[in-house]
């Protein structure tokens, strides 16, 4: 029985022993950038672990904050990524993009962008909480966005970003309703991450997806090679697809893979707060994990994972643990009547190839 | 001149109010995208050094490495570079890969070379962050078209957070 997600129950579900922690003896990195002009306390760090860190070795201080750290309030985006990617990644150094103090005129996501190209050396695993509609930004700017992934995944660097949380999205063009992408989780050349809840909200049980889990096909770039097997595949057999002309349906599709996004407890200010969900919870548990799978294949003189997607497709998400109950939230309207995408068996558009089984995705990540 | 981003949504996002027009002499910073170079080339090495099949799989670029192959011509940061100085805008900075020029300018500078651009002070969002933004569209000499992708600092406001408390779901598992 548990009263809602804690770093005890994220290892439990997905399998992390106590000996699944960073050994210190790499150069192994992980950092974590939300752009909401948040804050994050050390002291905040320290209690949370003081409280929930109890069962595994772990860090309690950030190693690097990249920008300005204010004194403000701590804000609980910046508490809760901090948080959960140390508890998943354990004892594994870890850098904050921090971006509070930038000029009024910049924009953070941008200037995180400038700073992936003006830093030599960088963590290896990124979790990012960011997204806009793809419909709100010029595709000069998405299309740049996207080389500087390629530019990330080039050098070796995993881009992980939470899919959203309003389910497939919605909106009207030219009258009638249709599912709205998000970006960059619709870009091709990050690892989208989705969300899932307990089907019974006080036990560790299997997953079923978080009616807010993010998902869809991106109206901007067509679907990568990689994937194409795995989303005709849904295509052709899901029994609740909805009307075609709510989506592109060749598109690149997202999420890739999810986690639990509900119910977690963030300290912040100093403050124990429960049933706090969304993506951008998910993102930082699946970056964590990585970054412990970086720690094997450093161990083993292999290089960091990189750009994750060609391996977790080829592999059919061997690893991951499938969900395939529950749907996302989309348009309220007759026709769809506030349903989405369903999951199911293999890949889907909410899930993506579904949660970590740490035993499992270690042994499918070491030799892809 | 033409309108490198025509299609940016340049709506004020709701909670965000306007404190007025900026002073012409106020000081901004603005980031231009240069155009890059070899963009096929990359994404075939990131097809390589990705895939577990291809002999080239874990072998990386360096930043050195990427920049050497995308670094904008000659060309481009020369044309840039005049165009900037020709409204005395000189306090500026490459990335190491030099795709991205970061300038210091006076509101006065950055309206006349961004025609069309008005830069107003907005508050909004949770921390009631300040932002100095245009909702006014911006233009660029055509000599330019290509040789700069877009201008930042103008249009997109800061993002807002999509967490939410949901007690409901688990305190309707507890009543079930």
């Amino acid at each position: 029985l548990h009263l809602g997600v804690t770093p005890a129950v994220i290892r439990e579900r997905y399998n992390l022993t106590a000996r699944d922690v960073g050994s210190g003896a790499t150069n192994n990195s992980q950092a974590c950038a939300q752009f909401l002009d948040q804050y994050f306390h050390d002291s905040d760090l320290a209690k949370f672990m003081h409280l929930f860190g109890g069962t595994f070795v772990h860090q309690t201080s950030i190693a690097h904050v990249v920008g300005k750290q204010g004194r403000g309030r701590a804000g609980i985006e910046a508490s809760l990524d901090v948080e959960y990617l140390m508890s998943a990644g354990a004892n594994i150094s870890t850098w904050v993009y921090s971006n509070p103090g930038r000029h009024e005129a910049q924009e953070p996501f941008l200037q995180w962008l400038l700073l992936l190209s003006n830093e030599s050396a960088l963590p290896y695993v990124h979790t990012v909480s960011y997204g806009d509609d793809e419909d709100s930004l010029s595709s000069t700017y998405i299309q740049r966005v996207n080389t500087e992934f390629m530019k990330a995944a080039a050098r070796g660097l995993t881009m992980l970003f939470a899919s959203g949380d309003s389910g497939a999205g919605c909106w009207s063009v030219s009258g009638r309703h249709q599912f709205r992408p998000s970006f960059p989780a619709s870009s091709p050349y990050v690892t989208t991450v989705g969300g899932t809840s307990f089907q019974n909200p006080f036990l560790v049980t299997n997953e079923i997806v978080d009616y807010i889990s993010g998902g869809g096909f991106s109206n901007v770039f067509p679907r990568p090679s990689y994937q194409e097997e795995a989303v005709a595949k849904f295509l052709s057999s899901s029994p609740h697809l909805p009307p075609s002309s709510y989506y592109n349906a060749s598109g690149r599709a997202y999420p890739d893979v999810a986690a639990l996004s509900d119910g977690y407890w963030v300290v912040s200010n100093s403050i124990a707060i429960p049933w706090v969900s969304g993506t951008s919870a998910s993102t930082p548990v699946f970056g964590g994990i990585l970054s412990l799978i970086n720690e094997h294949r450093i161990l083993n003189g292999q290089p960091p994972l990189g750009f994750l997607n060609p391996s977790l497709y080829q592999k059919h998400g061997a690893g991951l643990f499938d969900v395939t109950h529950g749907c996302h939230e989309s348009c309220l309207n007759e026709e769809v009547q506030g349903q989405g995408f369903c999951s199911g068996p293999g890949w889907d558009p909410v899930t993506g190839w579904g949660t970590p089984n740490f035993p499992d995705l270690l042994k499918t990540l070491l030799n892809p | 001149s033409y309108s490198p981003e025509p299609d940016q949504q340049r709506t004020l996002p709701p909670g965000w109010v306007s404190l007025g027009r900026l002073d012409p002499e106020e000081e901004l910073s603005l980031t231009f995208a240069l155009r890059q170079r070899n963009l096929e080339r990359l994404a075939h090495v990131v097809q390589a050094v990705s895939d577990p099949r291809s002999p080239r799989y874990g072998k990386y670029l360096t930043l050195e490495d990427v920049a050497e192959l995308v670094r904008p011509s000659p060309l481009t940061l020369r044309t840039v570079h005049k165009w900037l100085l020709g409204a005395g805008a000189w306090n500026c900075h490459l990335v190491i890969t030099q795709d991205f020029l970061t300038c210091w300018l006076s509101v006065r500078q950055a309206e006349l070379l961004l025609s069309g651009a008005e830069f107003h002070r907005y508050v909004g969002g949770p921390a009631k962050t300040s932002v100095v933004r245009s909702l006014q569209p911006y233009q660029l000499p055509q000599a330019l078209a290509s040789h700069v992708d877009f201008v930042g600092g103008l249009h997109r406001f800061p993002p807002t957070s999509t967490l939410r408390q949901r007690p409901e779901r688990q305190v309707a598992g507890a009543v079930s």
